[in-house]
């Protein structure tokens, strides 16, 4: 990749296709020793939940599944913003039943260890939701297939169920969106996704290890004994949001309640997801968290604009701040207001328009036939947050690529500009 | 909401700092 000017990516049209074997990135390996587990995309090659190709999701498939992701991000903040003004209308009582949160198919999974003696487990990492839980034994209800063990309770010495009458169990609610209810005075979780995936089992607590230097006791998570859903053969998932409950609060007094991650370029790459701030890079500007009113377990950005090919698009500062927005693990493309999109694809467009157009790809309208090129100019596209800070969105992050016939725009539109 | 996705936090060094309420971006964070 090449840049010229600043204004455009020249990239190798091949890059953009993905690769068989795992190249691990130089700064993801060997990463136990500052609090750092390598992340890897769900479906690549350095994952170990590596599939058969067959049962590999289609691109297609992945974004109708990221479609219904964000259809329950919005419909929980609408539920959320219909609670708090205490009216049930109608729309309400459409949404679905139960949508605390949310997954997705474009997931990237990290390897935790849980009980004593230690088992690893892949899980989904996930920003957008709180709660960490992995499927267990004796899986009293169901289980679906996954690629690591499940986890035994009964095998580990350290585990505990919460009880019924704990804050810990009351808590459960704002987590996950559904009351707790109660077994043998155990308490018991039930977490339901908009795809109606679900997890239902013990509230608990056990050792969770991170890495031989990030070990923590009395651990608060999901002890799964009715699963089912799109999980992909991920042992579970691991909440990141800003519950009580999630990790990053659960560990607040060791790392502040800070972390960060960087997600590879390619399927074929690992990235890092870090606990605490040592490390953070000298290049990273800080723009300011937001909360979103009806979702607070939500990560909020403001977005200030867009530019594309150096040059700033023109839309109303209104058009973001009406809206807000989130940053989201689980999400695979960026949801715009459809003000700001119809900008972002015109300006797109303009700059492409020397390359033929292809079908669009599910919730992506702007693709190309790349097929008889071999690389490809195309224009930067930067985000800008408040505090005046500036995002360049890797090449990798403009286009996701169905083949050399159809490379297309990763942008997408939400259904309305107040969404 | 919008939502910023992960295809485009693709090898940014996204950095949360939930203590102070303020969230980091950094390039080429991967290498």
């Amino acid at each position: 990749e090449s840049h010229q000017y600043q204004y455009t990516h020249t990239i190798h049209v091949a890059s953009l296709l993905p690769s068989s074997a795992c190249t691990s990135d130089a700064a993801a390996q060997a990463w136990d020793k500052d609090s750092s587990l390598s992340v890897v995309h769900k479906h690549g090659p350095c994952s170990q939940l590596h599939q058969e190709k067959a049962s590999i999701p289609t691109h297609a498939q992945i974004l109708l599944q990221d479609e219904v992701r964000v259809k329950s991000i919005h419909s929980k903040l609408a539920k959320n913003l219909d609670l708090n003004n205490a009216k049930q209308t109608d729309a309400a009582a459409q949404l679905p039943a139960k949508d605390g949160s949310l997954i997705g198919s474009g997931n990237y999974i990290v390897t935790v260890g849980l009980g004593t003696p230690k088992k690893d487990l892949s899980l989904i990492f996930d920003t957008g939701s709180d709660i960490t839980w992995t499927q267990c034994q004796p899986c009293v209800r169901r289980c679906y297939k996954q690629k690591d063990p499940i986890f035994s309770p009964a095998l580990s010495s350290t585990y505990s169920n919460v009880s019924c009458s704990s804050t810990a169990c009351s808590s459960l609610n704002s987590a996950t969106g559904n009351s707790p209810s109660c077994s043998s005075a155990a308490c018991v979780y039930g977490i339901q996704y908009g795809d109606s995936s679900f997890s239902v089992g013990f509230f608990a607590k056990e050792k969770l290890t991170l890495t031989s230097r990030d070990v923590f006791n009395n651990f608060l998570f999901g002890c799964g004994q009715n699963n089912q859903g799109l999980f992909g053969g991920a042992a579970g998932l691991l909440g990141l949001g800003r519950n009580k409950l999630s990790l990053p609060s659960q560990t607040a007094v060791k790392y502040k309640k800070i972390f960060s991650y960087c997600l590879p370029s390619s399927r074929s790459s690992t990235g890092f997801l870090r606990f605490g701030n040592g490390r953070v890079s000298k290049s990273v500007n800080f723009t300011t968290l937001s909360t979103i009113p009806q979702g607070e377990s939500f990560y909020g950005i403001n977005i200030i604009g867009i530019s594309v090919g150096g040059k700033k698009l023109s839309i109303s500062a209104s058009v973001f701040a009406g809206s807000g927005a989130i940053i989201d693990s689980g999400t695979v493309i960026t949801r715009l207001p459809p003000t700001a999109y119809s900008a972002l694809r015109s300006e797109f467009r303009g700059q492409m328009k020397q390359y033929p157009m292809a079908q669009p790809l599910s919730i992506l309208d702007t693709c190309y036939d790349f097929s008889k090129y071999s690389t490809v100019t195309i224009p930067t596209i930067s985000f800008l947050f408040s505090r005046g800070v500036e995002v360049p969105i890797n090449a990798r992050g403009i286009l996701y690529a169905n083949g050399k016939t159809q490379v297309c725009l990763a942008f997408a539109e939400n259904s309305d500009d107040s969404i | 909401v919008a939502i910023f996705g992960n295809t485009q936090q693709k090898t940014l060094e996204v950095v949360y700092d939930g203590a102070t309420g303020r969230i980091g971006f950094g390039t080429a964070g991967c290498t």
